[in-house]
């Protein structure tokens, strides 16, 4: 019973990944903003995607409030949902644009792409 | 101009005219704005960018600063930025008086109302494209002092010389019009600049035609129009969307008719 249990528990975790940066490719041009930015056109922002479940990683740099969750959420999961796995680092880009006035204007973006994912 | 041709290529489109995030949640009601706005107008707004020409200069901003991120450094280290995250640059939008030969000084025109006045002003420059003049003669050699005033108080704002044994090749002259922002409210004024240019013969105060040193606008392409660069901190972190709504805003009176003239609709919108 022991081994079926651990086993089904180790199904369940590899169904979903820990708590890491994936891939989002951000095309203006699918958005409809290709209208006003003239460069770039697409880029890279990635996204934060997986658990956040006991033991935490050290390198996901969870606060105290995340590994109290965490905790309580392994111990019952029904009382407490899982820390949420969100951008913890993030980076700009420079975006060159049309702006109300007909400008032409350069601008950096802060917090456009994600640089590091952790569990808060 | 196509913004594809100095860039890299896109990627393949993916989940074309998909509208709808992550979990099949539906978006909020002013991203459905957006995107509506977005397909509505998506014809006009395609012949209304090609119609705006970034300078060359505000290309090389661009690719610059970006190419240094990739490297992560922070553009606005760079000296040139004056520490600023936004450089906006408006177009002039004077006309050379005809009827006055020899052109003694010359007005540049800009429509500043745009700039926020929630944004701390670190910089300007006027940038005016100087030609090689049609009857430039190599035996013309000379210090020249060009200056740059405010219209109304006719106050110096910048001057530099220009020695025309030099001058046999086109470029831009950069002049610090800095002082007319300092303590300047730009939305109180109407959003009007005005500052004209002026050039004399070596320390004398004589004036001299500014079409014999190449600054006359007569066949001028659009990005050979002097431009206005002004350089800008954000006082707080900027949202996207901001400039989003801004253009949607700005667009939400446009009909069909309208489209006739995009310099027509741009003047009655600032209105």
């Amino acid at each position: 019973t022991a081994l079926n249990s651990r086993h089904g528990k180790r199904h369940g975790k590899k169904s979903r990944s820990r708590c890491s940066k994936k891939a989002l490719h951000v095309n203006f041009k699918d958005l409809g903003w290709d209208d006003w930015i003239i460069a770039p056109l697409d880029y890279e922002a990635y996204h934060c995607e997986g658990v956040c479940d006991f033991p935490l990683r050290s390198h996901l740099e969870p606060t105290n409030h995340a590994i109290i969750q965490t905790l309580m959420n392994s111990m019952d999961p029904g009382s407490t949902p899982p820390s949420c796995c969100v951008p913890t680092k993030l980076s700009p880009i420079s975006i060159l644009y049309i702006d109300s006035g007909n400008n032409v204007v350069y601008k950096q973006y802060e917090d456009m792409v994600v640089e590091q994912c952790g569990c808060r | 101009f196509h913004s594809a041709a100095i860039l890299t290529p896109s990627v393949p489109r993916r989940n074309k005219g998909t509208r709808v995030l992550y979990d099949g949640q539906e978006s909020p009601k002013f991203l459905k704005e957006i995107f509506a706005s977005s397909q509505s107008q998506s014809h006009q707004q395609d012949d209304f960018k090609d119609a705006i020409i970034p300078h060359d200069y505000m290309l090389s901003i661009y690719r610059t600063y970006s190419a240094a991120e990739k490297l992560g450094l922070n553009a606005s280290f760079f000296r040139s930025s004056k520490s600023a995250n936004t450089i906006t640059s408006f177009v002039d939008r004077g006309k050379d008086d005809l009827l006055h030969s020899p052109l003694r000084r010359q007005k540049y025109l800009f429509d500043v109302s745009a700039l926020s006045d929630k944004e701390e002003l670190v910089g300007a420059e006027l940038r005016i494209f100087r030609k090689v003049p049609g009857d430039f003669q190599t035996a013309q050699t000379g210090l020249y002092g060009i200056q740059i005033l405010s219209c109304r108080s006719e106050r110096l704002l910048d001057s530099r010389s220009l020695d025309l044994q030099d001058a046999q090749k086109p470029g831009w002259e950069v002049l610090d019009v800095w002082e007319m922002f300092k303590n300047r409210h730009h939305s109180s004024q109407g959003g009007r600049l005005c500052v004209q240019l002026r050039a004399t013969l070596g320390k004398t105060e004589t004036e001299i035609d500014l079409k014999h040193l190449g600054f006359d606008r007569n066949d001028r392409a659009q990005q050979e129009k002097a431009i206005l660069v002004v350089f800008t901190r954000s006082k707080k972190r900027e949202n996207l969307f901001n400039e989003m709504k801004e253009k949607i805003k700005s667009r939400g009176s446009r009909t069909k008719e309208e489209d006739d003239s995009l310099q027509f609709k741009a003047r009655r919108r600032r209105r």
